[in-house]
């Protein structure tokens, strides 16, 4: 068989290629569900619904392993140094959190050992520290105007509070400092109690 | 400017207008984008009253107004490539759903691929003009993603040379339609077709709904609006029960599928041609996930580097929130996946002007492929995005409750993306069809091409858990 390839979790094209192998062994196990409903003499449509689960998994393995691509691809697009670097340390993020989040998968189907599981933990807190001072920079590149964004807490200016105060003063209910209700139920009841 | 954020951007490392260029695809098109939003935002026409101090009425109301200065803008500008109106459109709703989406989204572009020359003579340009405003009536109260199961019908009546559109049943009622309930005028309606005694299945039909001078209900047509739902309070979501409605035989889309005068049925040359319009709707949603994210992250971080709170070395100053790992750990990877979802979008985009060229040379080889890519991406990046507008909600603490966060808004309008056009469980057992169709070919040792060119590497490749 083919010499195995050796999986560096630094390496973005080794992260690929072991998404690639987990959707593809997650196809196999899902057609092989399949066949083995098919062996019970069940029909194709019983077979199919009695391994919808495997399918569903295998069709989210599938589509994880093509943005994983894709966002690598990408990175050869990118000329600019200091650009290529933190997008490259947000792809690098991309994909070992999604090992994290999926890791029953990879070491289920033998991709990754358990130490490197570890591994990847320790890496994805180097790269929040190191995305740290990126972090607002990294947002204001999606370019989204105020009025679009429509937040308060969100601003470009980050000047949250007085905006919000601002914010709560023109709500409608404020519109009268006394509401309609307290002389038409509350200073009644009053006189009543 | 707040001290905070402006370090923040102060320790940058990298220049953020260059990253702009590359997520909008080049400087040009940032230039050009900006342009349009400042010809929005700078026109006082499209001033509005603050949505969330509004009644469903008055906001109903207000995005009307807002969508018929729209149009008549886009014709002053002369704004006619469709990723212009878009950005335009985004810009005069701020990212809401609008009333017109349907007659712009759906409507005309069914018109376009289906309508035959004559229809397309007689509907296009009154609906180009808004003299019939449309929506696609396909959806009914008891039945979605699964399109045969739809029982509206249309049964062809020779004598009259007319169909007759029927709702034979409660749950056959058409259900959803943006802008059917008040806006539109006419309705694309998705019907079963009886001719000669036979039923030949899901065929779309032009049925009039309300006359177009005094907008009320036409006979035999029961429409109104479905209600206040957990979002898109701008649009008329609605209902339509058709009384055995007669329309003429020319109003049935005949493109591809007929039906002569005396009732006999002309199959369409294939049966992937409704293929397409899914495939572009659903690889633009994929692009409204990278957006919506992209908002839910912007504001979540920034507000993260304004927000103090507890403290990590005793005695030390409450820290910025951005400064805690488990903050960091939360919004990070929705930062990163964010990105990705901007190229994946930016991807699908250009696959599908690709093949859809391919298309229209009538070549469809690639089509299979792209509508279970297109399926499967539309599900993951959903349900993606959609877990993720809930943690940056949460992220920001009681004040992400408060609709000045926008977040909220933001969550009740992206949330239907994942039962809509497709619901997302549907649409990855559609992917898996493929996968497994693939991966049996592949079995048999065809050589695949394309994204699943993979699955004939399965048996040979093998990996070394490398020893840390």
């Amino acid at each position: 068989s083919a010499r195995p390839t050796v999986v560096d979790i630094n390496d973005l094209a080794s992260l690929v290629e072991i998404y690639k192998l987990r959707a593809a062994i997650l196809v196999g196990m899902a057609a092989k569900s399949i066949q083995q409903e098919l062996q019970h003499r069940k029909n194709q449509a019983d077979a199919w619904n009695n391994s919808a689960i495997d399918l569903v998994k295998a069709s989210d393995a599938h589509c994880h392993y093509v943005v994983v691509k894709l966002f690598t691809d990408k990175l050869g697009e990118i000329g600019d140094t200091a650009v290529h670097s933190v997008v490259s340390s947000l792809a690098l993020l991309y994909a070992l959190h999604g090992i994290t989040v999926n890791s029953g998968d990879f070491l289920q189907a033998g991709l990754l050992s358990v130490p490197q599981v570890l591994q990847i933990s320790v890496r994805i807190k180097e790269l929040l520290s190191q995305l740290r001072p990126n972090a607002v920079a990294l947002v204001d590149s999606f370019d989204i105007h105020n009025k679009k964004l429509n937040s308060v807490l969100g601003r470009y200016d980050g000047n949250v509070y007085e905006n919000m105060f601002e914010w709560a003063r023109r709500s409608p209910l404020n519109a009268t400092e006394v509401h309609e209700s307290f002389y038409k139920y509350l200073k009644p009841l009053r006189s009543k109690l | 400017m707040n001290a905070d954020i402006l370090k923040e951007r102060q320790n940058a490392t990298f220049d953020v207008e260059k990253l702009t260029n590359i997520l909008d695809g080049g400087p040009e098109l940032t230039k050009r984008r900006r342009e349009i939003e400042s010809m929005v935002l700078n026109d006082p026409d499209f001033m509005e009253e603050d949505p969330n101090f509004l009644s469903r009425s008055e906001r109903y109301d207000q995005a009307v107004r807002k969508s018929a200065q729209m149009i008549l803008k886009l014709r002053e500008y002369g704004i006619a490539d469709p990723e212009e109106i878009y950005c335009y459109k985004s810009t005069v709703h701020l990212g809401k759903p609008e009333p017109l989406d349907l007659h712009l989204g759906m409507f005309l572009p069914t018109l376009l691929n289906q309508a035959n020359q004559e229809q397309m003579d007689r509907f296009f340009m009154p609906s180009w003009n808004l003299e019939i405003i449309g929506t696609y009536a396909q959806t009914e109260m008891g039945h979605g993603t699964h399109l045969r199961g739809l029982e509206t019908t249309a049964t062809y009546d020779p004598a009259t040379q007319e169909f007759v559109l029927n709702s034979p049943t409660v749950s056959s009622i058409k259900w959803w339609p943006g802008g059917l309930g008040k806006t539109s005028n006419h309705a694309i309606v998705l019907a079963q077709l009886y001719t000669q005694g036979n039923c030949h299945g899901l065929h779309a039909f032009i049925v009039p709904i309300r006359d177009m001078n005094t907008h009320v209900p036409l006979p035999g047509i029961v429409v109104g609006d479905i209600g206040p739902k957990f979002g898109f309070d701008e649009i008329d979501n609605g209902y339509l029960k058709m009384e055995n409605v007669r329309i003429p035989r020319e109003n049935m889309l005949m493109k591809y599928a007929k039906v002569e005068p005396d009732g006999t049925y002309k199959k369409p040359p294939s049966a992937k041609l409704t293929y397409g319009t899914m495939v572009f709707i659903r690889s633009m949603i994929v692009g409204e996930s990278a957006r919506a994210l992209s908002k839910a992250s912007t504001i979540a971080i920034r507000y993260s580097a304004v927000r103090h709170q507890s403290e990590i070395r005793p005695g030390e100053p409450e820290p910025q929130i951005l400064d805690f790992q488990t903050q960091q750990y939360k919004l990070f990877p929705l930062l990163a996946t964010a990105y990705a979802f901007i190229f994946v979008g930016q991807y699908m985009k250009d696959t599908y002007s690709r093949i859809s060229g391919d298309i229209n040379q009538g070549d469809f080889s690639e089509l299979p492929e792209l509508h279970a890519l297109s399926a499967g991406l539309k599900a993951f990046t959903t349900w993606t995005a959609n877990a993720a507008i809930e943690v940056c909600r949460m992220s920001c603490g009681g004040h992400g409750y408060s609709r000045s966060s926008g977040l909220p808004d933001l969550y009740v309008n992206f949330t239907p993306t994942c039962t809509y056009e497709g619901e997302n469980t549907v649409m990855m057992l559609q992917t898996a069809r493929y996968l497994v169709k693939s991966y049996q070919q592949a079995k048999a040792g065809q050589q695949l091409s394309g994204i699943v060119s993979y699955l004939n590497e399965t048996d040979h490749r093998r990996v070394q858990p490398q020893p840390v």
